[in-house]
């Protein structure tokens, strides 16, 4: 099902996106 | 670059994850700034602290150049933890005019503040709870968020 595809990839970007927020240094956004 | 009004509805999702002690249901609700005030005293309580928070005025309504003192306060402090704590200093594009909030509750203007506390929460101590806190919400609006952390990421956005 591609709508099933493309919300599972959606939301790998997000996990993707914040779990590497997490793993920054504290104070270091950028 | 994110629409800033576009910002405001999903921020707003956001910042009802705190337990607020005042009503903080919609644009005119922020307005005042004693919600963001409270938010960014559970943000980092030693920055924005019991003695900050008491030099925001409770019930400015509808008096908007007291919502506007209050909106210079906290525009001020968040600018100085940036600098201070986080160690990056905000750009002025992402300054928000906070007469247009105070008077006119605009959306835009109250997007940009947002995005700024918004800033604050995940490069801050406790930023693995916030950060997981945002991965709780609904996908639309963890969507908004990230677009949100990446333009505040990008240094040179061009104007």
């Amino acid at each position: 099902d591609p709508n099933m595809k493309a919300g599972a990839t959606s939301e790998g970007v997000l996990a993707n996106f914040f779990n590497s927020l997490l793993s920054k240094k504290t104070g270091s956004p950028g | 670059s994110v629409d800033k009004a576009e910002l405001c509805g999903p921020l707003l999702t956001w910042l009802q994850t705190f337990q607020l002690p005042c009503p903080c249901a919609s644009a005119l609700d922020l307005s005042s700034g004693l919600a963001i005030a409270h938010v960014l005293n559970q943000i980092d309580p030693s920055w924005f602290n019991e003695s900050w928070l008491q030099g925001i005025t409770e019930d400015p309504d509808p008096n908007w150049r007291l919502k506007v003192r209050n909106l210079k306060t906290i525009l001020q402090s968040v600018v100085d933890y940036s600098q201070a704590v986080l160690g990056h200093p905000v750009s002025e594009l992402h300054l928000p005019d906070v007469n247009l909030i105070g008077e006119f509750s605009d959306p835009a203007e109250l997007g940009k503040l947002l995005q700024l506390v918004l800033g604050c929460a995940i490069s801050c101590e406790r930023k693995q709870e916030h950060i997981q806190r945002i991965m709780t919400l609904e996908e639309s609006v963890q969507h908004v968020v990230m677009e949100a952390i990446q333009e505040l990421m990008t240094k040179d956005t061009p104007p």
